[in-house]
Formats: structure tokens, C-alpha cells, sequence
């Protein structure tokens, strides 16, 4: 089956969308399958590659919730095998919902259980800028975890609540999520503490800190409105961000032993 | 008594610590008496300020679920006439907790009634990242709203629910709250989204939209690690933040008209 990967932080603004996004655009032209999964109720990746749902159209909070086929929601994107389970308006009642159903925790990786996720390679997971139940849902359903870190002092404040998280999961929930790495991101060599937060980071996680970087990129924050990838919107091989995000799938594909 | 103002929008990483950090520091130099309150579990306004708590240390979460006194948490700050009330470990467990508690909404507002915070002029409330029952306490005991967006496309698709949220909560429970503005942030005229967000939100929001800007500044990415105020990192008066938060508050004072 497919390889489940979650990607966290509950400092807000650092990137996860945006990685879960490109990331998985540069594995689906390497030929991957890839699902990338819309976990915020903000639902941007889901406006990143489609725009708003229809009032009332089933998104995750009806796989999750109420048991529907995650194949009812799935949607194609205009990027070749890259497909979408989108986030939608009804996602704002899901975490006090989920606060009281049976087995809450599994709710998730029992709706990934459906055969026709067998078909993806990789699944990606873009969480809310908060450590939740969706969160403990993306991090039970994962093999792994990825965590982007803003170049920025306050975002590493936060590294230390989202690894007891992880611990108190595999402790008690999933022995198996492992820590694929951490991933810096809005990269400037122009200013001094890019540098100071790779060196603390570097020195405090090693080679769990993967190589690749993304570089600070003013077409990030404009691609959006385009509904484009990074690939799309820079519609260069030279374009930064979509190196960035070749090396970066080039670097995840060796950290997993995947061809 | 003192003018509350909630600094708020869910979306993550669009400024809401940095502008309560540094506008606070600028009312408080221009003799303003000013509080700041951490509403966030992620605690930045307290590391930004102080540091980080000492485990099991009274914060926020005691004087709003146990109705401890606010003067029991209050701390000076380096900067003179600004007060700090932090936020702390305990704060994970405030959400929860608060969902069954009697008046939850109002809890907040009652700390509020202190007869203490008399002593001061302004109070300034930063919020975490996501809509919830502590961002609705703060919009309930606030007067006034102050929206942050930075100049990109992404943070603009959140504001359509924030104002959502601020309408079901004056229609349900605080007529009298009122929207202060929108700031923007992260504003740098090298590249054209932060133009295009301009116009987009001066058209959509007219003369709400604040006219002092807050610029691109690696220096705010760096001056938490110091735990400090803009004003101290940069120690200039002609510094960009310096700068920037003068003006802000000169035009949040205009906008309050106060002296
Ligand atoms: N490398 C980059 N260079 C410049 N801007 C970037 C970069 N990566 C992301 N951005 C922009 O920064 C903002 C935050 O990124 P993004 O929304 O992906 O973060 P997030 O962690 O998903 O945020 P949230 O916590 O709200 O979910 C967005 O406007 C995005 O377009
Ligand atoms: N004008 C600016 N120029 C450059 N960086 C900035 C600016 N304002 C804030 N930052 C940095 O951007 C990051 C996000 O800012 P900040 O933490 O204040 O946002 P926030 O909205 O409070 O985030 P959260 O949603 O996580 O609470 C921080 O690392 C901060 O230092
Ligand atoms: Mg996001
Ligand atoms: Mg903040």
C-alpha cells in the first residue's frame, strides 16, 4: 500500500501547505500516485488546487466523521497523477465531533483502510496550525512525519510540544510513526538568522534535517490565487521553487529507500 | 477604565504576536499604561517578553477556568508601562476544560473586572491561530478588533470566517464590539502580491484598512531569541520596526481617539 506521510507544525505560517502541495506535485511528475489530504478546516490546500468546495459538498469531515468512501470525495487536479481529498465548510464541527466518537483517535487511517487508496504510492497530510484530535488522527494514520520550520527563531519554540505529541502517540497509540526529518523552509541567505536556525537545528536533530531546503520565494505567496503548483506558476526548470521541490522529493524518495 | 483590543486571525503566521509585542511597546513609550495578554498555549508574546514559564507557573488558564486573580499573574517587563499577563503550560488543557464551564464566553471579560486593570489605558490581546472558545472570550471582553494580514494570498481566504465569527458574536453575545481595522504586514514592494493585496482589501475594506503598514524586517524574525521589543533590538529611531510601530500606534490612537 501507499506510503503515509503527515506533515506538522503547530506554529502557524511555516509552510505545510505549501510543501504538502509542491511536494507532492514534484512526486507526481516523477510518476508517483500521490493523494494529498486537506486536514485544516481553512482548507487552503484544497483552494491552493481547486478553490472553495460548493456549500455542503463532502470533504473529509464525512470520511472522517461519518464513515463515508474517501472515494466519494476524491478529486482529480490539473497536475497528472496528483489527486485531492479536500477540506470543506462542514470540517469546523469535526474536532468537537470527533471529541466524542468511539475510537477517535484511528478515525482517519480506518477511512485510508478503503482498497481503492492501494492504487496511490504516496499519501500526504497537511494539518491545521494546532496539535488536535485531527492532528493525533494525521500522526495515527502516518508512517511518518515531516515537519517544515520557518527560518525564524519562534517557529522552534514550538518543535518541542510536537515531539512529546509524537511520543505520547507512539507511546500509546502507534509505535511505528517515525520522524522523517525536518525540512527548512522561507530559506533567505540574505539574512543572518536563516543560518543561526539551521545551525541550532542542524546541531540538535542532525541528519534528521534534510539537506534540501526551500528557499524564500515571493511566487509561493502569489501562486495561490492562480490555483497553480509552484511547477505550474514558475513553468520554468529553473524557476527556484521548482527546484527546490524536485531536490526536496529527490531527497524524501532516498530518506524512504523508495526508487 | 482601559480600551481592550483583540488581536486576532486565524490564520497562522500573518503577525498577530509581533503587532501586540511592538504595538504594545510603542503605546507603552508614548506613556500609555499597557497590558499585553498571551491568550495563545503556544506562549510567544511570553517568550518574546520573558521566556518561557517555569513548569506548573500561574498563567492565563488559572485566572479564566479558576478565576484566579489577573493580579496574580501580571509581570513587568523591561519595557516601562508594559505589563505582561503570560500564558503557560496549563494553557493546553484550556480549551477543553472551558467547553463545560458556566458563562465560558464571558469568563474572560470577568477577569477583566479586576478592579486592578483600572490602572491602565490599553489592553492588547494576542490569539492563537485557529477560531475557538479563547478567541471568543477575547472578541466578548474586547471593545475593538484588530485584524493582521500579511501581504499574501492565502491569509485573505481566512478573513471571510473571522468576520463571520464576529458577527454571530455581536448578534449573540457583545453588541458593542466593533472592527478596529486590518493591518497589514510582512509588506515589501519588491514583489507585486503585496501590492495586489493592498488593493484587494483597500477595495474591499475601504478606509478600514489601516494606512501605516508594517514592512518586511528580518529583524522581528530575530529579536525573540533576545526577548525583545523591536524597539530595543533595533535601538534606533530610525529603524523599520521602530519606525513602523510609531506610526501604528499614532494611528491607532487617532482611530480610538485618544490623546
Ligand atoms: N518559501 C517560501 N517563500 C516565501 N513565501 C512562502 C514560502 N513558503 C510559503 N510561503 C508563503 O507563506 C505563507 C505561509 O505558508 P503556508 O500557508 O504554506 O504555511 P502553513 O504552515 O500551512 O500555514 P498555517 O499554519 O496557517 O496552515 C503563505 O502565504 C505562503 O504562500
Ligand atoms: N514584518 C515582518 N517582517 C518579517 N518577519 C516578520 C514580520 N512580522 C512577523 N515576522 C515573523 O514572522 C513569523 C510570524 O509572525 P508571528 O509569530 O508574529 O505571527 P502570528 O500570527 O502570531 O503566528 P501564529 O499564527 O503562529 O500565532 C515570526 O517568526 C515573526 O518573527
Ligand atoms: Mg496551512
Ligand atoms: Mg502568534
Amino acid at each position: 500500500g501507499p506510503c503515509y506521510i503527515a506533515i506538522a507544525n503547530q506554529k502557524g505560517g511555516v509552510g505545510k501547505t505549501t510543501t504538502v502541495l509542491n511536494l507532492g506535485a514534484a512526486l507526481a511528475l516523477r510518476g508517483y500516485r500521490t493523494l494529498v489530504v486537506d486536514l485544516d478546516l481553512q482548507a487552503n490546500l484544497t483552494h491552493c488546487l481547486h478553490g472553495l468546495l460548493p456549500e455542503g459538498a463532502p470533504n473529509m469531515c464525512e470520511v472522517i466523521l461519518d464513515e463515508a468512501p474517501i472515494t466519494d470525495i476524491l478529486m482529480p487536479t490539473s497536475t497528472d497523477n496528483l489527486v485531492l481529498a479536500p477540506a470543506g465548510e462542514s470540517m469546523a464541527n469535526l474536532e468537537i465531533n470527533l471529541a466524542a466518537a468511539i475510537g477517535r483517535e484511528q478515525a482517519l487511517r480506518n477511512a485510508f483502510a478503503h482498497p481503492a487508496l492501494q492504487e496511490f504510492d504516496i499519501v500526504l497530510m497537511d494539518n491545521p496550525p494546532y496539535l488536535s484530535l485531527v492532528t493525533i488522527n494525521s500522526l495515527v494514520a502516518a508512517e511518518h512525519v515531516l515537519m517544515p520550520v520557518s527560518c525564524e527563531y519562534l517557529p522552534m519554540l514550538g518543535l518541542k510540544w510536537l515531539l512529546k505529541t509524537i511520543e505520547r502517540v507512539r507511546a500509546r497509540l502507534h509505535p511505528d510513526l517515525g520522524i522523517l526529518g525536518y525540512l527548512l523552509t522561507m530559506y533567505d541567505l540574505r539574512i543572518g538568522i536563516t543560518t543561526e536556525v539551521e545551525e541550532i537545528l542542524r546541531e540538535q536533530f542532525g541528519a534528521a534535517v534534510f539537506t534540501t531546503v526551500v528557499r524564500i520565494n515571493a511566487r509561493h505567496k502569489s501562486a495561490p490565487a492562480e490555483h497553480q503548483t509552484i511547477f505550474q506558476y514558475e513553468h520554468s526548470a529553473r524557476g527556484r521553487g521548482t527546484e527546490d521541490h524536485i531536490l526536496l522529493a529527490q531527497e524524501l524518495l532516498q530518506r524512504l529507500h523508495l526508487p
